[in-house]
């Protein structure tokens, strides 16, 4: 799965998420990225957000949406807000989980509980940071 | 200054030590570098968030080093069948497509669903002739798989054909 979440001068929020699936799905089957505040959910009061990982289990969470939710009636700051949506339910939502999000104040938070995450990001002209593992 | 941001990801998952391989994790590394830069000019020269994650995830479906577009994973019947989703934080606009095969682009579909449509989510069938009313470019099943996807779906075939094997 890849995605991306972006604010621009204008002060708007938007996400995109694309996936394949995983190996040897059945047919029909459909996992998180597609389901608006499953894998993938932006609001402009809040903030952007697109996942990645176990698409069941992360769609189960409605995780893209929690940490929206967590965000805007809770008022946690992003950083902490994905990381308690990566921790919601630990018992009966276990799986590989990782996100990207991103604020109206330009705050980028990227939290994940798996020893490889693809992921890079950028803000205004500061130099560019990339990694892949933990 | 102006503030402006974006991040991208290429996929979260756990792997065995090795598992990766160097010289394939230099291939991601680039990928997503490229990726981030085709959303960042676009952020960078004033334009929309939207087409700043269109511009990003595109160039990662277009990269086979990542599961999505060309590189998909494939199903147990050895297609790509993708899916995708794009949302406008200012209007909470949407579009999401499910079970999509053969569109070179999957967010490009999504991003038409948004702009095109009446609907928030098309799939399968539908989301394909949506994509032909738009004159969106579609590509060969061939165009989708690679070496590493076609060997992956070989294996699960062996072995669900060993697991078969005594049983009449």
């Amino acid at each position: 799965t890849v995605g991306a979440v972006a604010l621009d001068q204008a002060g708007n929020l938007a996400v995109a998420t694309s996936t394949g699936g995983i190996e040897g799905q059945a047919k029909g089957r459909v996992g998180d990225s597609p389901v608006l505040g499953g894998g993938t959910y932006a609001s402009n009061d809040s903030c952007a957000v697109s996942c990645t990982g176990d698409g069941e289990v992360i769609l189960r969470g409605a995780l893209a949406h929690e940490v929206c939710a967590l965000v805007k009636y809770q008022g946690l700051p992003l950083a902490e807000a994905c990381q308690a949506a990566l921790r919601l339910h630990d018992d009966k939502l276990k799986g590989d989980k990782g996100f990207i999000a991103l604020d109206p104040q330009g705050r980028v938070a990227i939290e994940f509980n798996t020893n490889v995450m693809r992921r890079a990001y950028r803000v205004g002209e500061a130099a560019p940071y990339i990694a892949i593992y933990q | 200054m102006t503030l402006y941001a974006i991040a991208i990801h290429g996929g979260a998952l756990t792997m065995k030590p090795g598992e990766l391989s160097e010289e394939e994790a230099a291939f991601q590394r680039v990928g997503l570098g490229k990726a981030l830069h085709a959303g960042w000019l676009i952020l960078n020269r004033g334009g929309t968030a939207l087409d700043a994650v269109e511009a990003a995830v595109r160039s990662l479906e277009d990269n086979p080093h990542f599961n999505a577009g060309r590189g998909s994973s494939l199903t147990r019947q050895g297609e790509a069948e993708m899916d995708a989703a794009i949302m406008d934080g200012r209007t909470l606009q949407a579009g999401a497509v499910t079970g999509v095969r053969y569109v070179q682009h999957p967010i490009g579909l999504a991003r038409a669903v948004l702009e095109r449509s009446p609907h928030a989510f098309l799939a399968g069938d539908g989301a394909l002739e949506f994509a032909l009313a738009c004159g969106l470019p579609l590509a060969a099943p061939s165009y989708f798989q690679t070496d590493k996807t076609r060997q992956q779906w070989l294996a699960l075939a062996q072995q669900e054909s060993n697991q078969l094997a005594g049983h009449d």
